[in-house]
């Protein structure tokens, strides 16, 4: 399986139309390959990005200046990904 | 935990072991439930319904309980099955659900989009889309929550094939929904359906394609609200009630959209746990709990069904 190392993912909150209208332009950029976890278009709403490792840093500086507001949800997205695995293993093993 | 022989609810299962255990619910259950084969997915993996009743004669008024057709969505299909086991184990016990299934049948597809579901197993976790083919484009899949003839193509979704929310190229383009649409559509008689998705803990009703209101918009909600109380009686997990378009996003050619404009009256959008914290990744041991909450949000709306059917 794909994996997802150093991936981790970001929830930014946008508080006004020109936040939003900039968010969109970060999401529109393919190169830096995002997903969209969970996405709103009402104000006080966030939206879930999964960022790949890759695209930490320039994301992270697309959105401190530009002055969006974001915190970091998942900060090793592969060690959840592994626990679900060493979960499903032990269950199909019992 | 209710484990039958060696199925686990409270763990994620792969898709053969879903159908497996499917096949030994309706075995232990045979004047009750029954394992129903209703279509293939693209790659060509059978699609199961489980179909509850009591009575005789196949146009009964039927609830269709709609699981995991984001297949990333894992919750979604676990609490499915976990459904499917409380239906049959509770049935003539609990004055709800056996008088529920006297007057109605319940159709419940676990796994909506099983290839989307085998492919998070085996190559991408975090895929969300079937497993169609794009002549002409590297990038798989549709959504096939923006395939459903219900303002098809409209806002909200994409026609880029790579994109997450690509509709397809036509309204149930995708294998997966055509053979739900034509098997509700055969029946006739549907008064009731609701789609489980995850994640954001949300309870939501017609409609996603616009703002505008449904005609039975009150009711819808007055339902809804009343679900949501029941499902945070159990542990508190509170869920925010209100139309798609208006809680989360206009969002075209969705599932619950295309029932209530066939006709279908009673149709919700559940967005199961978490608020975020772990997203689609919601870990084993959060499965039957969520489970039996939303069972209490599950039931309050089959109740109302029960005792109002039009």
């Amino acid at each position: 399986r794909g994996k997802f190392f150093g991936d981790q993912v970001f929830r930014i909150n946008v508080r006004n139309g020109d936040e939003i209208s900039k968010l969109n332009e970060l999401v529109k950029s393919d190169n830096l390959k995002l997903n969209i976890w969970k996405s709103s278009c009402s104000l006080g709403h966030p939206v879930d990005v999964l960022v790949p490792a890759v695209s930490l840093q320039p994301v992270e500086f697309f959105l401190k200046s530009q002055g969006l507001d974001y915190s970091v949800t998942i900060e090793d997205l592969q060690a959840l990904l592994d626990k679900e695995d060493e979960e499903m293993q032990y269950n199909q093993e019992q | 935990e209710r484990s039958s022989n060696n199925f686990n609810y409270g763990a994620y299962h792969s898709l053969e072991a879903i159908y497996q255990e499917m096949d030994s619910i309706a075995g232990d259950f045979p004047h009750l439930a029954s394992r129903v084969k209703i279509g293939h997915s693209f790659e060509d993996r059978p699609m199961y319904v489980l179909k509850f009743s009591t009575g005789k004669g196949s146009q009964r008024p039927a609830i269709w309980l709609n699981a995991g057709i984001h297949s990333r969505e894992w919750i979604s299909q676990a609490t499915a099955m976990w459904t499917a086991r409380k239906i049959v184990s509770d049935y003539g016990k609990d004055p709800a659900i056996t008088s529920i299934l006297k007057k109605m049948d319940i159709f419940l597809l676990p796994v909506a989009n099983p290839d989307g579901y085998v492919h998070t197993h085996t190559e991408n976790r975090l895929w969300r889309k079937t497993r169609s083919l794009h002549p002409g484009s590297p990038c798989i899949g549709v959504d096939p929550n923006r395939n459903w003839n219900a303002s098809f193509a409209g806002r909200g979704a994409s026609g880029n094939p790579c994109s997450e929310v690509y509709h397809g190229p036509h309204a149930n383009s995708e294998v997966e929904v055509k053979s739900v649409v034509d098997f509700i559509q055969k029946h006739g008689n549907f008064k009731c359906f609701i789609d489980l998705h995850s994640y954001s803990q949300l309870l939501m009703y017609p409609y996603a394609y616009t703002a505008k209101e449904a005609p039975d918009a009150d009711e819808l909600d007055e339902v809804a609200r009343r679900a949501a109380k029941a499902l945070a009686s159990l542990s508190g997990t509170q869920y925010r009630v209100g139309s798609t378009a208006t809680t989360v996003y206009q969002a075209s050619g969705s599932s619950v959209d295309w029932a209530y404009d066939n006709g279908i009256k009673y149709a919700f959008t559940f967005e199961l746990r978490d608020t975020g914290h772990y997203g689609f990744l919601l870990p084993a041991d959060q499965i039957i709990p969520t489970a039996e909450e939303t069972w209490l949000g599950l039931k309050t709306i089959m109740e109302h069904v029960r005792d109002h059917l039009y």
